[in-house]
């Protein structure tokens, strides 16, 4: 699971 | 989130502050690469577009936007407010060898070919080799001084953590991002000579300095 359109690690 | 993801966000924000309050304090830049902070100013800006389309959790955005806010005050105190103090005959790497490559590597490799997705993937590589003006500085000029290297360490310790932060995901939420994890080991590998050096020199109570 990757490429999500808000990236929740900084 | 798991432990390493919370110490090492916390230690990246320790590494920002304690930047921009020894600038700050000291009334100087001197020994800072501007360059470098230019870089993490555009590594923050770029990496954190999602925060106009998509909200993940209110601490998501607050680090986000204390990040980029702090990134920007550190390069507006390096180039505006302290530029007497600047040091720009030692900072002299060429950052266009540096985001040239990157740019195009963000282009070839991704993990969409999409606008903000290619700029969060330019954010990453450029990110892993950000920190090289700094480290080209201190190499050049052949000293750092102490809370220069508390920065630093901090700065690389957050990477190092999410090493251990993305084997915990991998284990037990079967998450990994190939991008993400090859860049942060190639940064993490920068900081060894750093963290070797930090270790032996300065938690011993000496300044660091590199042979002539």
């Amino acid at each position: 699971e990757f490429n999500i359109y808000g990236h929740d690690e900084l | 989130m798991n432990i390493f993801r919370g110490i090492a966000d916390f230690s990246h924000l320790a590494a920002i502050i304690i930047l921009l309050h020894k600038i700050w304090k000291s009334r100087s830049c001197a020994g800072i690469s501007g360059k470098s902070q230019i870089l993490f100013a555009i590594v923050f800006t770029t990496r954190y577009l999602d925060l106009l389309t998509s909200f993940i959790s209110l601490y998501n955005t607050s680090m986000k936007v204390i990040y980029i806010s702090c990134s920007y005050a550190t390069v507006y105190l390096i180039y505006m407010k302290f530029r007497a103090t600047y040091d720009g005959n030692h900072d002299s790497f060429r950052v266009e060898f540096l985001v040239v490559p990157v740019g195009g590597l963000a282009v070839l490799i991704n993990h969409d070919f999409a606008l903000l997705e290619i700029l969060w993937t330019f954010s990453i590589y450029l990110e892993s080799v950000a920190i090289l003006p700094q480290l080209f500085m201190i190499s050049k000029t052949g000293e750092a001084e102490t809370i220069t290297t508390h920065y630093l360490f901090c700065l690389g310790l957050y990477r190092a953590l999410y090493l251990f932060n993305w084997i915990w995901r991998f284990y037990f939420e079967g998450f990994f991002d190939m991008i993400a994890i090859v860049a942060g080991l190639v940064q993490t590998v920068l900081y060894c000579d750093f963290f070797y050096l930090y270790v032996t020199k300065v938690l011993k109570g000496k300044k660091l300095s590199l042979p002539a």
